[in-house]
């Protein structure tokens, strides 16, 4: 098994964080650990940057490469900042095309993108026009996940309304995100559980690598404030347990199909048309 | 007595709420209640909008104008972000230079920005390009006091680092922000006081006008989450009490002073020497 995972969004909004999170491994360094002492701003571009890892879970062994893009949204003029993102998920779609070509293809190495994780501000208003902007050029290449970072910020409220006002934004931009196929002859038990995990869309998730105790004494993932202790793992606290589901349960194989099935062969004939 | 307040940061940041919360007024409307349902991500500069209140503090008659840059940090491309800022603090400068050359000067309306609130992103990491091009264009023009906004998503740990971060960043640009002067003949208690309020700059803050409960059952200004209830006015949660002190109560008198007596006729010997 193997899983292609794309990570964009600004600088700080927990990425490295949440992805270490989710697969439970220290598998991305926080930028805090690589800053040295100068001028910390020298991005002056969007990089591609790839980390391998190998997780298990439940047993099975998944290759993970998380691909993420240091750069982005950083400088004062960010009007290119999609242009190496695109041209990453393109020229792995081109990889795959030359593999399929050969004579020998039962060994296909697949480095395409099977998911994009975009990670949204968690400013209460509406979507920027850089998030736009990104999700405009990139869903109809990859499966689209929106998550709004750092959820902790927002009150139970605040994330309702937040989550209205993104869907909204999205549907006027006819921005397509992940949505899993409706099989008619799903169980009813398989199509309510898909059903609450595409409900909590965008996800509004926090992340920690670091164990807190809890008021009654419970030793969990989380972060420490003075006025309260949140967890990772609490569904009560927000989406973060839907997104792994999501990621690593329910929707992986669905993820991987629609990036095979749809979106590959739709580059496929686009380029071919050419 | 008169404050003229500029207030500058990213949409989304609780500008609007902070302001109304140092004042205990709802001066500012927030975004959210503007919002249309169509693309909200509408704004294609910096606009300049001023708002006028009249607050009492301690029995005394405060006339407040509070100056906000919606469209700050908001598009794709923000070079020129800053220009329409300098413009209005320079147009200000001017507007006095023009009054104090007539001969009936007893009545000079004083509109020369006071003190600039900048709000900076709770990353976690160090400043934006975006940040220090815009304070390095306005900090000899304007008292520049730092903020760093909605803290509530920093630990106390993080805030710490945070803050030793930014004035790392600010001292490495050669960036000046407010400092009250030592008056080597103020009373110990004066000396103290001014240390502890200007030891906790860039101040961390919170801003709310809901009133929540605490678990002790205390009705407070704050925020209210499923894992605790933040409190505006607790200074073990945050450094809100400090920047009012700041701005309403210690430095007043002083911010405007360096206005009149030095920032001002920096720019009036720059601007007649031209
Ligand atoms: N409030 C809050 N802070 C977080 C969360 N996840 C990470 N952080 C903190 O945010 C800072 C930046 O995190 P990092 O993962 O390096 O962000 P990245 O730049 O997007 O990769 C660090 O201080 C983290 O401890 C979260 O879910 N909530
Ligand atoms: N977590 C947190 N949220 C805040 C804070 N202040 C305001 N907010 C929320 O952030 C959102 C944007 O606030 P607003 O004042 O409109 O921000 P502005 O766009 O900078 O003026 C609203 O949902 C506020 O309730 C704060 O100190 N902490």
């Amino acid at each position: 098994f193997n899983l292609n995972l794309l990570v964009v969004g600004e600088s700080g909004l927990g990425k490295s964080t949440l992805i270490n999170t989710l697969f439970n491994k220290e598998i991305l360094v926080s930028n805090d650990d690589l800053t040295n002492d100068e001028d910390t701003s020298s991005e002056d571009q969007v990089k591609i940057e790839t980390t391998s890892s190998e997780i298990e879970e439940d047993g099975v062994k998944l290759k993970l490469e998380i691909i993420t893009t240091p750069g982005f949204g950083e400088l004062t003029n960010n009007t290119d900042s999609w242009k190496p993102i695109i041209d990453e998920v393109n020229s792995r779609f081109d990889q795959y095309l030359e593999a399929e070509s050969r004579v020998n293809r039962s060994t296909i190495d697949d480095k395409r993108i099977h998911a994009l994780l975009y990670f949204i501000e968690p400013t209460g208003h509406s979507l920027k026009a850089l998030d736009i902007q990104f999700m405009k050029q990139i869903h109809e290449k990859v499966n689209l996940i929106p998550v709004i970072a750092k959820s902790d910020t927002l009150s139970d409220e605040e994330i309702v309304d937040f989550k209205t006002k993104i869907l909204n934004d999205i549907k006027f931009h006819d921005i397509k995100f992940f949505k899993p196929f409706e099989y008619e002859n799903d169980e009813e038990e398989i199509l309510v559980n898909n059903k609450k995990i595409m409900d909590k869309l965008p996800f509004a998730v926090i992340g920690s690598m670091k164990e807190v105790k809890t008021p009654d004494g419970r030793l969990v993932r989380g972060r420490s404030y003075p006025w309260g202790t949140i967890e990772v793992d609490n569904e009560e606290h927000n989406d973060f347990i839907k997104l792994r589901q999501l990621l690593i349960r329910n929707f992986l194989e669905e993820l991987k199909e629609n990036t095979s099935n749809y979106l590959y062969e739709k580059y496929r004939t686009e380029k071919l048309a050419k």
